[in-house]
């Protein structure tokens, strides 16, 4: 679909937009422990019935501003010593922003239990706990695809015990010291005030026939509110200890990879373990750094970022401090607002010849109706780290359809004032 | 914070070589 130029991309954009039918990828490592992955509103998806949902873009960007509230209050709660900031934030939230959770669109399908009962998951980078509903369901679950899983109907299941240094582990890292009897529980609140509170549990967790982990430790939800999407949880890929990267630490050595499908209607995978065979040469790799302010998170050192070739006036120190993460789970990207403003200068000079167009509010500022041009030519964005490797984007991460080709916006947006 | 997300890295495989200290880009991965 693309004639690419030397540093700009020339798109039939209907190209880009999603097919009413699934087609599977082929790609990927099929004898690795991977994962088809899914957009969560394309027809790839089983979650039926919330395909209905899948234009809402206005959900979709303020969950995912939700979302980087959230991130964002972990971070700053550390550094002025506040535990109680995301909490209190959160009531200032309409509630039909739902989830922090809802903007993670990307799904996957694993086994827990014996015998094991599929259930769909987000997956999330941002998250170390991977929790889905349970039976009895003692406060309240919301409707999801899969049946709720019922531990009592799984022979490997095990609560753990509270005096456990798993729990106190636990009880440690999520602030919540609660025992029912000598049962550990576990809780966790986004910053919407969604939260799933439960049994803190392990179990077989069944990723592929030849990958089977005993022992999982899991969150077995019995109170889960404010979620409105149809997934069974969440799977957990950050860097604490009870993230599925740290429990199947023997066999994967923390190495795990995935690939977002260019449009819903494809398929991606998410991969434990390194690759067989030769290394792939048209990988780039940069360094994985760790924010001072919290360690769960992944961080990138972002550079800087060139547009149509030229690099943009951005001192590195904007991406530094307090840091850049990447994450599954946010939509799209956010910029400090030096980094934003450059970004967005530079795409609407090179997009002259298009009609700009009104976005829907501040986060998307920069869109533009496409919706007469057989083609459309728009600059290449890479992103420049700071042991000098430089990442392309591909040509489906630079824009955004929010309404067709009438409402064509870049991809980015500010962050908020970080004093708010 | 800069979040760089999922948009952005759509139609690239993301590697995390969590124990190497790095993390790598492929493009036209899916």
């Amino acid at each position: 679909f693309a004639l690419a130029e030397a540093d700009t991309h020339t798109v039939d954009l209907r190209s880009l937009f999603p097919a009413t039918t699934c087609s599977p990828s082929t790609k990927g490592n099929k004898r690795k422990a991977s994962l088809e992955v899914v957009h969560k509103h394309g027809p790839c998806s089983h979650l039926a019935q919330h395909k209905a949902t899948a234009t809402n873009h206005t959900q979709i960007l303020e969950q995912d501003q939700v979302r980087v509230n959230s991130i964002n209050s972990q971070i700053f709660k550390k550094l002025n010593g506040n535990e109680d900031l995301s909490q209190s934030k959160a009531t200032t939230l309409p509630a039909r922003w739902a989830t922090s959770q809802g903007a993670s669109n990307y799904v996957v399908t694993v086994g827990l239990g014996t015998p094991n009962k599929p259930l769909s998951l987000v997956f999330d980078t941002g998250s170390y706990l991977t929790w889905t509903q349970c039976q009895p369901c003692a406060g309240s679950c919301y409707p999801q695809k899969e049946p709720i899983f019922d531990p009592s109907a799984s022979t490997s299941y095990t609560n753990i015990s509270c005096n456990s240094t798993d729990c106190i582990q636990l009880r440690t890292t999520t602030k919540f010291n609660r025992c029912v009897a000598d049962t550990c529980l576990y809780a966790l609140e986004y910053g919407d005030s969604s939260y799933t509170i439960g049994l803190f549990a392990t179990d077989k967790l069944t990723l592929t026939p030849n990958d089977v982990f005993d022992g999982f430790f899991f969150g077995c939800g019995q109170k889960n509110e404010g979620f409105i999407n149809g997934t069974a949880g969440i799977l957990g890929l950050s860097r604490n200890k009870f993230s599925i990267i740290e429990q199947t630490i023997q066999k994967y050595n923390r190495f795990f990879s995935y690939c977002l499908p260019p449009t819903a209607s494809s398929t991606g995978y998410l991969s434990f373990g390194a690759p067989d065979g030769a290394s792939n040469a048209a990988v780039k790799y940069t360094r994985l750094t760790t924010l001072s302010l919290s360690s769960d998170f992944y961080g990138i050192d972002v550079a800087g970022i060139n547009v149509n070739g030229k690099k943009l006036s951005i001192p590195a120190s904007v991406f530094s401090s307090p840091g850049t993460i990447i994450d599954s789970g946010t939509v799209i990207s956010r910029l400090p607002s030096t980094a934003y403003t450059a970004l967005r200068d530079a795409f609407r000079a090179a997009m002259t010849s298009y009609p700009l167009v009104p976005g829907p509010d501040e986060f998307l500022d920069t869109c533009y109706d496409l919706s007469s041009y057989p083609t459309v030519t728009y600059p290449k964005i890479e992103f420049v780290f700071g042991d000098g490797v430089t990442l392309e984007l591909d040509a489906t991460g630079i824009v955004y359809f929010l309404n067709g080709l009438k409402q064509v916006c870049l991809a980015f947006a500010e962050n908020d004032d970080a004093n708010d | 914070i800069a979040i760089f997300g999922n948009t952005q890295q759509k139609n690239m495989e993301v590697l995390y070589d969590v124990a190497g200290g790095r993390v790598g880009f492929a493009p036209g991965g899916c």
